[in-house]
């Protein structure tokens, strides 16, 4: 089913 | 300090149910242009963001912004307490431990006030950017509440692929498979019944479904919901939340490994 990928690798803090 | 008064009391009541099983701790901004909250889920898949404008408030005061950090589960338990047609006032003091929700029933024969304390918590706050998204499906909530139910009960992913022909929902396990296609559809009485699938380019993705149950949650919140998805940005779920704002939640996406 793949690897669940999380938030963070998708927006950054700020 | 600040002093919030919101006629239709349900409505926040009804955006704890949907969101204290995900967040366990969150800190509520407040500022002149509304009441908004951004966490994640523990593990840091899912995110929620809400937002309820100033203008949606029949009396809304915020001397300066401020940040309350609340358990989400106790402050579901006092708003719990508050009747389906009540008015809710959230109240507190610039630099005070406590926040207070008064109820006063339609009739104003009975008024409560409950007082939480606050907390200190840390969190992180994520940058979400303005995104062109390939594509936007808007459905029925309660249809999309019954698909991402009946997909659980054979598998533990869904692949949502959105063509021309429609939005098909994909699941498989170990008793079989299951595909649900919805089309367009526009002709219908009422807009909120409608179907309506914006495509800028195919897109295929695949999430968790424990997720996206936890998700409609907020089904109570309004008639339909919107999905909008992009091959390299997680999936947007939003609930408009009338006159007010939205209460929306990313969804990281499975990814090859």
């Amino acid at each position: 089913d793949g690897k669940q990928s999380t938030i963070t690798r998708f927006f950054s803090k700020v | 300090m600040l002093e919030f008064r919101l006629v239709q009391g349900s409505l926040l009541k009804k955006v704890m149910e949907a969101i204290k099983d995900l967040v366990t701790d969150a800190n509520f901004e407040c500022s002149s242009t509304g009441f908004s909250l951004q966490a994640m889920d523990s593990s840091h898949v899912a995110l929620v963001a809400l937002l309820l404008r100033s203008e949606g408030f029949e009396h809304y005061r915020c001397d300066r912004n401020l940040s309350m950090g609340m358990n989400l589960n106790n402050m579901s338990k006092m708003l719990k307490c508050a009747g389906n047609d009540d008015i809710i006032t959230i109240k507190a003091d610039d630099g005070g431990d406590i926040v207070t929700f008064m109820f006063e029933s339609p009739s104003q024969d009975k008024i409560s006030d409950f007082e939480m304390k606050l907390m200190d918590i840390s969190s992180e706050q994520l940058g979400i950017p303005e995104s062109e998204y390939q594509s936007i499906v808007r459905m029925p909530a309660a249809e999309f509440q019954r698909i991402c139910k009946d997909l659980s009960s054979i598998g533990d992913t869904v692949i949502i692929s959105v063509t021309k022909e429609g939005v098909k929902f994909s699941t498989r396990g170990d008793i079989g498979s299951a595909n649900i296609v919805c089309r367009q559809n526009t002709s219908v009485d009422k807009p909120e019944e409608a179907t309506v699938i914006e495509m800028k380019e195919p897109v295929s993705l695949t999430f968790a479904l424990r997720y996206m149950n936890s998700f409609t949650k907020a089904t109570p919140l309004s008639n339909s919901v919107s999905l909008s998805m992009s091959s390299d940005l997680p999936l947007v779920v939003e609930y408009k939340i009338a006159d007010m704002g939205y209460l929306r939640f990313y969804l990281a996406p499975k990814i090859e490994d």
